[in-house]
């Protein structure tokens, strides 16, 4: 699995549409502190579905949303697109998969996947059923590693175990 | 599942020992479940130990230890069950210029079989990257992502520096 | 003791405004006791708003913004009440280039009247240093201290990326 | 007041007898990770007579005093040195002060001030004698900065508020 493409529109200090290319190997996002690097980070762990606010550094979800700037008014939703390609880890899936989410200041959310509207669930299920497992350990920042040293590592021993008796079944 | 676990548990401390010796050369690591017993809801201990230093409590190690000591572990994880993406934001931000360079060399390894997205102000990681993007705010408060080649970076970090 | 503890902090927010505006141009700081009439006990609230952003919490700040934050007003207590000396760990790791020599930059003025000690990896603080201590590990958990020129530590950066 | 040297000996990862004169100015501490930079800020700290084991890194007295590598062994005490010029702010004090604080594994501690032995709360009394007041915000880290950032700057509050009206009395 690959990921291919984000886009960010009204989320946190994103306001215009805003297209981010993912090429393979390793990308590196630079910038001067506070332009809005971890905020693109953010925006992933959201369309992948994150529900737990503190995990996006918010308090309360309409600080998902434009807020607004000297010049431009804050906006009325946060809409954020992740284009995937299935390489055969989600074996019912199409080779290409976008997944769409976007949150009204007025607390409604939509989601979407292929273009096709569908409910928050059936995005956790596409990405807990595929042979990448869970995405439980793909975002590592301080707090993070803190929780690692401390010994925090049950969630990740699990998905290993997880895996790799996934494994165990296909080769049965 | 019980055993699963275990199985588990043992290649991740075998996958440990292994990076904790590259980041920490004639260092020591060892992963134990306190409650042998009872492996899935056991608290696990982790040792690490670099050279000379006698093994005590893992909060003696110093901030830049104790990064790469997390560090080892999380790609000690990514060894045994690779996610296809792995997102990591400033962890190099503690670390000297030698761990910066250990830490961006295994990354610019482990990048061939897992997308690799990296948050840092570090130019020896930004070396690494086959894609670098800039995140600007020219317009106060409002965010814009452009590309850049790594000698735009240096040439902006000169301009830093002679203001 | 109650207009005593009221003139220092109007004498603190006044300097507080100040370096916050150094270190973040075009933005507006504050501080409120939020109990007016009970000063001494009263919690206070740090307002730091960057140019552009919306006024909200300080959580919603950056990493490298919040220890801007707190290094602006970490300065303006000193520029009020100047301890004698002054002693930082690392504080610019977070920060970005620019940053970093601005803070760097400031501290090269505070050295005239206060006697500063930094530990720092970062080469921009290095270079506004006046004495630089190395502290080696040769022997394995054996801690020792030599002079260097900065001309050593940037050689021994280049020979590390050699390596 | 100008910090002049520091003298460490079986002080965290110092077992040898250790000398660093410190100059006016700026100096910077430079080096590997866990080479010894923030042991040499622990050792300041607790000469000064810092009590609190948290705020030198330490859960148990003995993590103060050397505890071995792979070729020493373990030493007896901790002793640390710090000799400082008083350029007038202590008025009944000579121009040179040394502090000097000893621990024993046993767990026995002894302090001297200019070489004659003395008690924890004669050192406490002198700085916080000084018209530099305590020495409250005189060590700044990560940690140390959270606490400003969340609030917590009563302390420093205080101290700028004792030390003004200190000045107000000489004036008077
Ligand atoms: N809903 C919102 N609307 C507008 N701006 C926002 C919103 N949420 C966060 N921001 C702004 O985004 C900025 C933080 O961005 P981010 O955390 O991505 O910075 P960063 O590039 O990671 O910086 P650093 O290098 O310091 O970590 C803050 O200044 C904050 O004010
Ligand atoms: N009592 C002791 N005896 C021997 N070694 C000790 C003792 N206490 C701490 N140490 C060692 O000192 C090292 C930590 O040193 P310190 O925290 O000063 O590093 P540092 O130079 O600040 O590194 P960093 O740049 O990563 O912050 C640790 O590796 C620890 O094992
Ligand atoms: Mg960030
Ligand atoms: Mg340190």
């Amino acid at each position: 699995m690959k990921l291919k493409e984000l886009r960010l529109y009204g989320f946190k200090s994103f306001p215009n549409k805003t297209v981010l290319e993912l090429s393979r190997g390793m990308t590196a996002l630079v910038g001067p502190n506070g332009c809005g690097k971890s905020n693109v980070l953010d925006s992933i762990r959201w369309v992948l579905g994150e529900q737990r606010l503190s995990q996006v550094r918010c308090s309360k979800n309409d600080e998902l949303v434009f807020s607004g700037s000297a010049r431009l008014p804050e906006q009325g939703y946060a809409d954020v697109s992740l284009v995937m390609e299935n390489e055969g880890e989600f074996i019912e899936l199409p080779s290409e998969i976008e997944l769409r989410r976007r949150f009204y200041r007025s607390g409604e959310s939509s989601f979407w996947i292929n273009r096709e509207e569908c409910r928050l669930k059936e995005i956790e299920a596409i990405l807990r059923g595929g042979a990448a497992g869970g995405r439980l350990y793909s975002v590592f920042d301080a707090s993070k590693l803190a929780g690692i040293v401390g010994g925090d590592i049950h969630n990740l021993l699990e998905s290993a175990a997880g895996v790799l008796g996934f494994r165990e079944r296909r080769h049965e | 599942a019980r055993s699963r676990f275990e199985s588990a548990f043992t290649a991740v401390r075998e996958e440990f020992r292994k990076t904790f010796h590259y980041f920490f050369p004639g260092g020591e690591a060892d992963l134990k479940l306190e409650a042998a017993d009872d492996p899935f809801n056991s608290p696990v201990q982790i040792i690490g130990r670099p050279e000379g230093k006698q093994l005590k409590r893992l909060a003696q190690l110093s901030d830049g230890e104790r990064a790469m000591l997390g560090i080892s572990l999380l790609f000690a994880f990514y060894a045994v069950r690779p996610a296809p993406f792995l997102f990591i934001d400033e962890l190099d931000a503690p670390l000297d210029d030698a761990n910066v360079l250990k830490f961006a060399s295994y990354l610019a390894h482990l990048k061939n079989d897992i997308q690799v997205f990296v948050i840092t102000h570090n130019k020896r990681t930004m070396e690494k990257a086959d894609t670098i993007y800039g995140v600007t705010m020219e317009e106060p408060g409002v965010s814009k992502i452009i590309s850049v080649r790594l000698k735009d970076v240096k040439r902006h970090h000169v301009a830093v520096e002679e203001t």
